[in-house]
């Protein structure tokens, strides 16, 4: 997925209104797939729909309301005034615009709209759709999403994909539930509070001890929903709720493959390691890097970085040992961490990706962080974390800026990461 | 020669890349570059040829939504 760089404030909910209705399609049937779509994105999301209905047909143009509604909904006939003018039947169905151009969604009603037939085109699937790009989602590369841009004709039980899911939830976070309202939902804050709720006897074993005497690490990935660290020669685990008492585990026994009778693998001591969206990893030492899929190493590994990622070798104070790599919630493109300056990759393609024209640029005026960054991550609840040393930042990706949430920023790793307690072992404190 | 069908689908297959982000152009020309028509191959998980090959435009064909797959690299404030 990919977002476009706006959102709605959250807040409060938000209202949408049809202001021009199809001339062939019955006006209850409209309101009622149109409420639909919405609450496809609602029943993923902290988000809240509201519904401001024409009370008369001639509101249409004396509406007051108008100034107060965040989404309008119209079905338009070729030209109507954006400089994107519909196309009569087929191709062209829809679009609709960002967050910050007003949200608006527009339909060609020289369609034939549908609800549960395969002729004409289906107006709950094409509205779930345009709604996608009210709240700030871009088209989606993946087939089955509801992003992805081409309609796919009349799909029984229609529904969000994780692609699409994944998306709404960077934004707008994830729904609340009853047991679990707290605003930080879907962060690690809050797993790290359920978890102490749930299972206050929770502890990690003796041997998760060792990284809570020295609560920093190399790396740290995603795979699943299960966050991996990196420290040495071990590889940590933990779920959304704890850290795993199987781990620490060799990266030796976790990551390689069998190559002429040889178990090859991944080195100890990494600088640091990035998931992509399609379960690579690639892991970085040095001049070096090794690519994965998911826990089995692919072949003709390592390489060098510069092989790979075009562009970091040609900046002269190049020297590799990456200090983090990681893709950026607020763009979805990968980015690397050297010291002081950050490299963004044009696009998430190995080999035939390049460095940014527009990059390297220092970290501290980038991030507005001015401490070294030590690893970066994007968690799964879509939200990027930067790791310093010992300390940790979250990142809210709209405003640009560390998240001003309270306790405030940076805050221990130890404690909120590791489930450490106040530095000590954890099988000694924890619970 | 260019038969006037080839020709009104190049017409056409430029406007389509242009139009969703894949190039930027004003010229008139029929000549598209193979690197955008393998970015939207790449887009909607076709074999990448770089040229309109029979699936290529029967994508290009399809109903779609309106808004632009790419945002081409926007300059950066001065």
């Amino acid at each position: 997925y990919i977002l476009q760089g706006s959102r709605w404030p959250s807040n409060e909910p938000l209202t949408f209104r049809i202001v021009k209705y199809p001339t062939t399609f019955p006006q209850q049937f409209v309101d009622a797939e149109l409420t639909k779509a919405l609450k496809l994105w609602s029943s993923a999301s902290s988000l809240e729909f509201e519904h401001r209905k024409l009370k008369k047909q001639n509101e249409q143009k004396s509406n007051n309301l108008d100034h107060k509604t965040d989404i309008r909904i119209s079905f338009e006939i070729g030209d109507h005034g954006d400089t994107e003018p519909f196309d009569g039947p087929g191709n062209v169905l829809g679009h609709a615009f960002f967050p910050q151009y007003g949200g608006d969604a527009h339909f060609d009603n020289d369609e034939y709209w549908t609800m549960k037939s395969t002729d004409g085109v289906n107006l709950f699937q094409v509205a779930a759709h345009e709604f996608g790009h009210s709240l700030g989602l871009e088209h989606s590369n993946k087939p089955d999403a509801i992003m992805a841009p081409f309609f796919k004709g009349y799909t029984p039980n229609f529904t969000l994909q994780e692609d699409d899911i994944r998306a709404i939830q960077a934004l707008y976070g994830g729904k609340p539930s009853k047991s679990f309202s707290s605003p930080l939902s879907n962060s690690i804050e809050a797993y790290q509070a359920v978890s102490k709720q749930m299972a206050p006897s929770v502890k990690s074993s003796n041997k998760n001890s060792a990284i809570c005497h020295d609560p920093q690490f190399d790396a740290i990935i995603t795979i699943d929903d299960d966050t991996y660290i990196f420290k040495d020669k071990f590889v940590y685990r933990r779920s959304k709720l704890s850290m795993d008492n199987d781990y620490p585990k060799l990266i030796h026994d976790m990551f390689g493959r069998w190559e002429g009778g040889i178990w090859q693998t991944i080195p100890d001591q990494i600088d640091t390691a990035v998931t992509w969206p399609n379960q690579q990893i690639f892991f970085f030492k040095g001049k070096h890097y090794w690519k994965t899929n998911r826990f089995q190493l692919q072949a003709g590994y390592p390489r060098l970085i510069s092989d790979g990622f075009r562009g970091l070798d040609e900046q002269h104070f190049f020297t590799g040992h990456l200090d983090a790599a990681f893709i950026y919630s607020g763009d979805n493109h990968t980015y690397f961490i050297k010291d002081a300056m950050v490299w963004r990759l044009n696009i998430n393609i190995e080999f035939t990706n390049s460095i940014d024209i527009d990059y390297p640029q220092f970290v501290s005026s980038w991030l507005h962080i001015g401490e070294k960054i030590t690893s970066a991550l994007q968690w799964i609840n879509g939200r990027t974390y930067f790791f310093s040393y010992k300390s940790y930042y979250r990142y809210d990706h709209i405003n640009h800026q560390v998240d001003d949430s309270y306790p405030t920023y940076p805050r221990p790793i130890s404690e909120w990461w590791l489930q450490c307690k106040h530095g000590a072992s954890s099988s000694e404190t924890a619970g | 020669c260019l038969t006037h069908v080839e020709n009104n689908r190049l017409f056409y297959a430029k406007e389509f890349l242009n139009r969703f982000g894949y190039i930027k152009t004003n010229d008139s020309s029929l000549d598209i570059s193979t690197s955008a028509v393998r970015a939207f191959q790449r887009f909607v998980g076709l074999n990448q040829t770089g040229i309109i090959d029979e699936l290529t435009w029967q994508k290009m064909r399809e109903p779609r939504c309106g808004n632009k797959d790419l945002r081409r690299i926007q300059r950066r404030k001065r």
